[in-house]
């Protein structure tokens, strides 16, 4: 996964991201891509969370799950969740789960959905992303309705890392944010680098030039986009609006 | 890229989700278009995480999801119930494909 937040020069901020899959289920190689990404293609839906006759929030989402990995709550906060890989992290918490009765963690994709659900501003949603004790690490990404407000929270089970906009800590810019599936205090794999290619991508537009169609373009980039990405989708938080397009990456 | 405007083909269709209905209903309009393709993910999914852990410890986690799904917080297994109904799948495979984030971040 990619996920970018931009702030424009008057403070406006956009969010926007590359949902991937893993490589597992194989190779196509009549077709030329990744099984399991092609059967998410159909099942991605956008939900209209309605509460009350009005609409709470909006999310990109696969059909029949019941979690929230990419969502707008209008004027008050945008979030993307990006996949954090470690070998001691959800099975463990799983394990834990069936056998004690505590239950004193929360599973990632409920807890977003409760956050969506109930918190009413960014830094309410920030502070519980941050302080809930977790099965899973995860990245998650945050972006508010004020400049300034839009952060970068690494989770593992009980602790969190966070880098803000602003922060040079991502190697990002002092406008933009980028996340990609791997710690920001370590260099990514050689085979996997979509950091670097989407800040350059975004540091040689520059900020005068941010927007939605700017980050569409960088997501649109290879490596940022490549054959595991099933969707694209771009949040903008004042209007509560969110857009997503199933993605095809074409061969090299 | 100069990839945007995105071509309007590949927009994801839109579904309201009525939080004001019982959890139990709340999936239906979405499963009644989706549910066909979702049992089509669904036994690749299983195919794969058998492979990941092997037959033995795949049975012990599909026989445990069941009970898994009733120590969901309020609505999430309501909720998972009611996808289950209307798309026919087991409610064990139902809760795996909701918790795939957690177990299999290896």
């Amino acid at each position: 996964c990619t996920s970018i937040i931009a702030q424009d020069p008057s403070g406006y901020l956009y969010h926007g991201r590359n949902l991937d899959t893993g490589v597992f289920l194989g190779w196509d190689k009549k077709n030329h891509t990744w099984k399991v990404a092609e059967k998410l293609k159909p099942l991605t839906v956008q939900l209209n969370w309605k509460k009350n006759g009005t609409t709470l929030f909006r999310s990109l989402s696969f059909a029949g799950y019941v979690g929230v990995l990419t969502a707008v709550k209008e004027d008050k906060f945008t979030f993307s969740l990006d996949k954090r890989f470690a070998l001691n992290g959800g099975f463990m918490g799983l394990l834990e789960w069936i056998l004690f009765d505590d239950h004193e963690q929360s599973w990632v994709s409920f807890l977003t959905r409760e956050v969506l659900e109930v918190a009413s501003s960014y830094k309410e949603a920030q502070t519980k992303l941050m302080k809930t004790r977790l099965m899973a690490p995860v990245y998650f990404i945050l972006g508010g309705a004020q400049p300034g407000e839009g952060c970068i929270i690494t989770r593992d089970r009980d602790n969190a890392d966070l880098v803000t906009l602003g922060s040079e800590k991502t190697g990002s810019g002092s406008w933009f944010l980028v996340q990609t599936n791997y710690d920001h205090w370590k260099n990514p794999p050689f085979f996997d680098d979509r950091r670097t290619p989407a800040i350059q991508c975004m540091t040689e537009n520059g900020q005068i030039n941010a927007s939605l169609s700017l980050i569409y373009n960088v997501l649109s980039t290879k490596p940022v986009l490549n054959k595991e990405t099933v969707y694209t989708a771009l949040m903008e938080v004042r209007s509560g609006e969110l857009q997503g397009w199933t993605r095809q990456c074409p061969d090299p | 890229s100069g990839a945007y405007p995105p071509d309007k083909h590949f927009e994801v269709p839109v579904y309201d989700v009525d939080l004001d209905l019982s959890p139990l209903q709340r999936w239906a309009p979405l499963m009644a278009d989706k549910g066909p393709q979702l049992v089509a993910l669904i036994d690749d999914v299983k195919d794969l995480i058998k492979s990941v852990v092997g037959e033995t410890i795949f049975k012990i986690i599909m026989n445990n999801l069941s009970k898994v799904a009733t120590t969901l917080p309020y609505p999430f297994y309501e909720e998972l119930v009611g996808i289950s109904t209307f798309s026919e799948l087991p409610l064990s495979t139902i809760t795996m494909y909701n918790i795939f984030y957690e177990a299999f971040t290896l």
